[in-house]
């Protein structure tokens, strides 16, 4: 799972600007 | 399935894909031939014409260090910006193409570790595939279609970032030839994303079935939509096997850029999917 954080967070945050 | 709801699905993910995605072929077509009535189209052609365009690509864009650069020379400092400026739009669209993945019927409720792996492999497929409506022969959209980049521009630069965009231009000729439209193109994104055969997935049989439905409507949209285009649907699913041949590249000319520029820093979220990639 950390290896992909980023990835997990835009799967389960809602359309939301996520910070890249 | 019943076509009426193989209907309803091409129209759900059609929605979708407009809502995520913010330059459609629509759009960058009526750009390309110059259809949108204003010239605010800025061409780079040239390490000048980069040079005063780059106040356009300054969207997120990854501060650099200068003290790395300033070691370079002028030159390569230009050519590491503009790849910093790609690197921070292509994070930018991955996140786009995860909402638009998000909204196909049925994929989020998939394992969340089988919709990582998903997205993983399928992302820059679909970033690729995306690619092709912003090109034609002469250069590419960029910058959400306020710039048009020259091929020969892109040729110009040096050894590796030349060797970057010519096979997406060579692919992005001959997809375009099939003439998809954007309706077309949301089920074509859906069927990459919903691959089966991805490495390391734990659950394959119900991301199996979610394709299978969205390739009966693609077939559907396709006989509709283009009636007189014989084969389209196998010539489409034919791109496939190109594409995956195209990444693998792309890949390995990543993992070359990071060895053989000290100053590169790779965007963590791209750094992610690429790690352990082919």
């Amino acid at each position: 799972k950390e290896k992909h954080k980023i990835l997990h967070q835009l799967l389960q945050n809602s359309t939301s600007p996520v910070d890249l | 399935p019943e076509a009426a709801d193989l209907r309803a699905l091409a129209r759900h993910l059609y929605e979708a894909y407009l809502k995520y995605f913010p330059l459609t072929k629509a759009k960058a077509r009526a750009i390309l031939s110059g259809k949108t009535g204003d010239n605010a189209t800025f061409v780079i052609h040239d390490m000048k014409s980069l040079m005063e365009g780059e106040q356009f690509l300054n969207c997120r864009q990854i501060p650099i260090q200068e003290h790395h650069i300033s070691g370079q020379g002028p030159t390569n400092a230009v050519e590491l910006r503009f790849f910093h400026s790609c690197q921070s739009r292509s994070a930018e669209a991955v996140r786009e193409v995860t909402e638009f993945a998000k909204s196909i019927p049925g994929f989020t409720d998939l394992d969340l570790n089988d919709q990582v792996t998903l997205l993983k492999y399928g992302v820059i497929e679909v970033l690729i595939i995306m690619m092709a409506p912003l090109m034609n022969k002469d250069g590419t959209l960029i910058s959400y279609g306020q710039i048009f980049m020259t091929r020969e521009f892109l040729k110009s630069l040096r050894k590796p970032f030349c060797q970057m965009m010519e096979p997406k231009f060579e692919f992005s000729v001959k997809f375009n030839t099939l003439e998809l439209d954007d309706s077309d193109m949301a089920l074509f994104l859906a069927v990459i994303i919903l691959s089966g055969d991805r490495p390391g997935l734990l659950n394959v049989k119900p991301i199996e079935q979610l394709q299978e439905t969205v390739l009966h409507a693609l077939e559907l949209q396709l006989k509709l939509n283009h009636p007189d285009s014989l084969q389209l649907f196998a010539k489409l699913l034919q791109k496939m096997t190109d594409l995956r041949q195209i990444v693998t590249d792309h890949v390995h000319l990543l993992q070359l850029l990071k060895k053989t520029e000290v100053d590169m820093c790779l965007h963590p979220l791209l750094q992610e999917i690429m790690k352990d990639l082919y």
